[in-house]
């Protein structure tokens, strides 16, 4: 989920 | 989305809405460090490349493209429509001693060898020290305006609540960011010492100014 949360936090 | 994820955005926003109103307003970003202020401009160009490869919310894409957009909205204004104002004698600190090191530590510590991966690193390295031509500017100028002040506290409040998002999302969805948690923790720190200042004195009312 690290890929994810890259995009998702500002 | 929690609690601490939400004030630091809106935290975030505020400070970068309260420095171009002040330049604005006042017509002179006298005391403001223009060297920060591209740093932050590379910043947030390096990390939200993304928004060309991935949706995730209505909240996220405006929030990138409003972080962004004032960015470089403030860059001009220092460097080229109140560029008069611009104290460049006292900004003096040499942006390639953060850049060059944080570029080779992003190229070797990062969570894959791609480019986007290695870019999104660099933009987290970079923007835990991108503060501190802004504070060294103020270490030289020995004082800053308030409404700079409330600007750097919002800038660093922002930080510090990330990190408390962080420790939620740890324990209540089991992820965490090793890169993301050092160097947040790292930019937090840099702002202790401001943090201090602010609390002892911009809060009592007085102007925040160092001992010669």
């Amino acid at each position: 989920a690290i890929g994810q949360t890259r995009h998702d936090e500002l | 989305m929690n609690v601490f994820r939400l004030t630091g955005d809106l935290s975030h926003l505020a400070a970068i809405i309260i420095l171009l109103l002040k330049i604005w307003k006042s017509r002179s970003c006298a005391g403001i460090s223009g060297k920060s202020q591209i740093l932050f401009a590379i910043v947030f160009t390096t990390r939200y490349l993304d928004l060309l490869t991935s949706f995730i919310s209505l909240y996220n894409t405006s929030m990138k493209l409003i972080y962004v957009g004032c960015a470089y909205a403030t860059v001009y204004l220092i460097y080229v429509k109140f560029r008069a104002t611009y104290d460049g004698n006292h900004d003096s600190f040499r942006v390639e001693f953060l850049i060059v090191p944080v570029g080779g530590l992003a190229v070797l510590i990062n969570h894959s060898f791609a480019p986007l991966e290695i870019l999104w690193t660099f933009s987290i390295y970079l923007e835990s020290v991108a503060i501190l031509p802004q504070l060294f500017m103020i270490s030289k100028t020995g004082e800053a305006e308030t409404i700079t002040t409330h600007y750097l506290f919002c800038l660093g409040l922002y930080r510090a609540l990330y990190l408390f998002n962080w420790v939620w999302r740890f324990y209540f969805e089991g992820f965490f960011d090793m890169i993301a948690i050092v160097a947040g923790l790292v930019q937090t720190v840099l702002y202790c010492d401001f943090f201090y200042l602010y609390v002892t004195k911009v809060l009592k009312g007085k102007k925040l100014s160092l001992p010669a």
